[in-house]
């Protein structure tokens, strides 16, 4: 895995994003939580699906527009149903 | 719009709400006439009709409340998650609650009850989240929205009266939208339409589900009368219109087919690594979409059906046959024009095309009833 980062502790953006996947697009506990940037990464997957719910360029990557996007205030109700 | 999974509505109009508690943030004069205002803009393209009780339980209860408050899903202090409410049901069940660690406003300058409390009572009649970013049921709070002219959107309209239809008409009392009627936009398909022609037809778990449009009814063994939903309300992330589907009970997934792709599902669950192309099946380059598909349980092979020509697979080597494509009117002849479904029940195929229903035996390799395509849907 590249040693930027995932060596020194989570970047703050990825713990809120995998928090807000979990809350919102049911992130499994099961799934990795590793980051990975790879496109067969679940929450790479899970990012894409929010992405294109909530009318994003649909990229799979937390950029600025995504994470300007989550952290805006929002119903507490999820957008995928269980 | 989507509805909740299993599209929990109320089964009456006349609705009763009671406000628990207040914020510190309004005079409850201001609380109690932004409840009134959110739950009018529902009750005027509805049938609904909401009353306040004092005492007791309300089918909506609202209250306010901070962090843990007795649900399993703490609110998260000032900002983010601003309130939440449940689907029609007893109990707690379309209740809704409220953050008060929010600054709770009459206007714009902080958070705007009313706006919250209209898409929270959208949840509380049954309404999922939208993906329209100008529908009220969009799940993101949109502080920019001009608070004196308030609309729903034709999404939330659409959502709205998919569950409980337009408000009575009367001539007295203008509620019915002037424009063209919502639903004729997104109107659910009529099971009795004597013209009814499927998308798609495909079984689940000892169910039957009939596509169209954005809809599917559900066929189940133990109720006569079959289910009327939406697609999304199972698959949020399928398409609608679809054209094809069907299950492989020895692998317990439905396939569903549209354009060039297709997608596997369990239950509720996307399969890993789908959608995939057609193609990956087998198909030739020029085959850009399938009409029809069913898959047979006693000898495991799928058929798919393309024009007046079809392809066989074979699940167990997971491979196209060799000597396909042949010609449908070759091998099951009697079955007359584009094949819209396929359906194999109690032995027979099920060919649907247009509005008729070819019942084929195998056996004796001929068409042995001529139906109506909505027989099944009980008319």
């Amino acid at each position: 895995y590249p040693l930027n980062g995932a060596a020194k502790g989570e970047d703050p953006n990825v713990d809120f994003a995998q928090q807000y996947l979990k809350n919102y697009y049911n992130l499994g506990k099961d799934e990795k939580q590793v980051y990975r940037r790879k496109d067969n990464d679940p929450v790479v997957k899970k990012i894409q699906e929010m992405q294109k719910f909530l009318g994003l360029e649909v990229t799979g990557k937390l950029d600025s527009n995504t994470l300007e996007v989550i952290r805006k205030s929002r119903c507490g109700l999820p957008d995928v149903g269980q | 719009f989507n509805t909740f999974p299993g599209t929990p509505k109320w089964r009456k109009n006349d609705l009763t709400y009671r406000i628990v508690n207040y914020t510190q943030d309004l005079p409850r004069d201001a609380v109690d006439s932004s409840i009134k205002k959110a739950l009018k803009i529902w009750e005027e393209v509805t049938p609904l009709t909401f009353s306040r009780i004092y005492e007791g339980e309300a089918d909506i209860m609202i209250s306010f409340a901070v962090r843990e408050h007795g649900d399993f899903y703490p609110f998260d202090g000032p900002g983010m998650s601003l309130a939440h409410a449940y689907p029609p049901g007893p109990g707690f069940y379309g209740d809704v609650h409220f953050d008060d660690d929010e600054k709770w406003t009459e206007d714009a300058s902080g958070t705007n009850l009313f706006l919250v409390a209209a898409h929270e009572l959208g949840h509380s009649l049954g309404l999922f989240h939208s993906t329209d970013p100008k529908a009220l049921m969009y799940p993101l709070y949109n502080s920019f929205t001009d608070l004196a002219r308030f609309r729903l959107s034709q999404d939330d309209v659409n959502g709205i009266q998919f569950l409980y239809g337009p408000p009575p008409a009367s001539p007295a009392d203008p509620k019915v939208p002037t424009e063209a009627s919502p639903l004729e936009s997104g109107t659910p398909p009529a099971s009795c339409d004597p013209a009814l022609s499927f998308d798609a037809v495909s079984t689940l778990r000892g169910e039957i589900l009939f596509f169209k449009g954005r809809y599917l009814w559900r066929k189940l063994q133990w109720k006569s009368k079959p289910e009327l939903h939406l697609i999304s309300a199972f698959w949020p992330f399928l398409p609608s219109d679809l054209d094809a589907a069907y299950e492989v009970k020895s692998m317990d997934t439905v396939f569903i087919f549209k354009g060039n792709q297709f997608w596997a599902v369990r239950g509720n669950d996307l399969q890993a690594g789908y959608p995939r192309s057609i193609h990956t099946l087998g198909f030739p380059p020029t085959i850009k979409k399938i009409d029809a598909a069913v898959s047979d349980k006693e000898n495991k092979k799928t058929y798919f059906f393309v024009g007046d020509k079809y392809w066989r697979f074979d699940e167990k080597r997971l491979s196209m046959e060799q000597g396909f494509p042949r010609f449908i009117a070759d091998d099951f002849p009697g079955v007359d024009g584009k094949v819209d479904a396929v359906l194999q029940m109690f032995g027979f195929f099920y060919f649907f095309s247009g509005s008729a229903q070819f019942e084929f035996d195998p056996n004796a390799r001929m068409v042995t009833h001529i139906f109506k395509s909505n027989s099944w849907l009980l008319c």
